[in-house]
């Protein structure tokens, strides 16, 4: 599905953004055979207590928004990874073995509050 | 202050990646075919969002969620008088599984012999190559090593290419019982050389056989954390 590109007044609202990691700024291309690196995109923007239930929101999210308006000591909700997907990374150790595994939670595929 | 902050949060991610360090290879390895295919299938699922399941390999027909090309750190004997001991070529293989931890079960374990170039033996001496299992330790002499008692596994007439063996039972029996994983023996006998003039070929066969072997261990293990066993069938 397509990723909905929020509108310009709608853009510090809790959403995913993307973020491509390059192994090579790490330092890991020199270990890390494939992939050059991956699109692990992230969350951010405000979970205000109007648009929460719009946000893809928990109830938790929901009820500390109310709090906070109550109490704006309780801080605001966070706009946190809902929908997390795995990679694979083939990599070389220093045993000189080249191993194949998967790592869940690698990429963020949806965003709430 | 910046650099320590980030090789402090670099080494807990590596060891929550399973990793006791920063790996720093000297030399890359080769990558098999096969694990490449794996990888570029998965990248391309990944990019048209289809579901993929993690825990088995397809490409190997196992279950499995972790694959590890396990290098070989054993060591060629030296015997000078090819032609008399009646070996091409003598070679202890040794695959160290200490990093399989004890909770992986094995599906898989298929040790590759890559014989280098087939053009070695189209005009070369008949050779047989046969491999064994270790069962008592290595005796140091001043001469060459000689290992304890061995156990045949496999012998096969005019090796060439690429030859795969099953060892899932062998290598299950290691993780168990670590202590027991003496590797194996791998010999190249010549059958015939009574021929004088294949004398020359045979010195050759061998001297390019030593320069292109290359032994790798193929493990596959599952994780059952990560991966449900399918229940058992109801009897």
């Amino acid at each position: 599905a397509a990723i909905p590109v929020p509108s310009p007044s709608c853009r510090s609202l809790c959403h995913r953004h993307q973020l491509f990691i390059h192994f090579r700024d790490l330092g890991w291309h020199k270990w890390i055979i494939a992939p050059k690196g991956f699109m692990a995109n992230y969350c951010h923007g405000d979970c205000p207590f109007s648009l929460t239930t719009s946000l893809n929101s928990s109830s938790y999210a929901f009820m500390q928004a109310l709090m906070h308006t109550v109490d704006p000591q309780v801080p605001q909700a966070v706009c946190i990874p809902t929908k997390l997907s795995p990679i694979s990374m083939l990599y070389q150790d220093n045993d000189d073995n080249v191993i194949l595994r998967h790592y869940e939670d690698m990429v963020v595929d949806e965003c709430g509050c | 202050a910046l650099g320590q902050t980030f090789q402090f949060q670099e080494d807990a991610f590596l060891r929550f990646l399973g990793l006791d360090k920063t790996p720093s290879p000297l030399k890359l390895q080769p990558v098999p075919y096969i694990l490449k295919k794996i990888v570029q299938d998965r990248e391309a699922a990944a990019a048209n969002e289809v579901t993929q399941d993690l825990c088995y390999l397809k490409e190997l027909g196992v279950r499995g969620n972790l694959i590890r090309l396990l290098a070989d750190h054993g060591f060629y004997f030296y015997s000078p008088k090819i032609s008399q001991d009646k070996f091409c070529l003598q070679k202890a293989l040794y695959f160290n599984l200490s990093a399989v931890h004890e909770k992986e079960q094995f599906t898989m374990a298929q040790l590759g012999l890559d014989l280098g170039p087939s053009s070695y033996f189209h005009l070369g001496p008949d050779l047989e190559l046969s491999l064994s299992v270790v069962q008592e330790p290595y005796r140091w002499g001043r001469s060459t090593p000689k290992p304890g008692r061995i156990l045949a596994l496999q012998s096969v007439p005019r090796p060439q290419g690429t030859l795969r063996f099953n060892l899932l039972d062998v290598a299950q029996h290691w993780k168990n019982n670590p202590q027991k994983n003496l590797g194996l023996l791998l010999e190249i006998l010549v059958k015939d050389d009574r021929d004088s003039g294949l004398h020359v070929a045979l010195e050759d066969t061998c001297a390019g056989l030593r320069r292109s072997l290359h032994a790798s261990l193929l493990v596959v293990t599952l994780d059952p954390q990560q991966c449900h066993l399918p229940p058992r069938q109801r009897r």
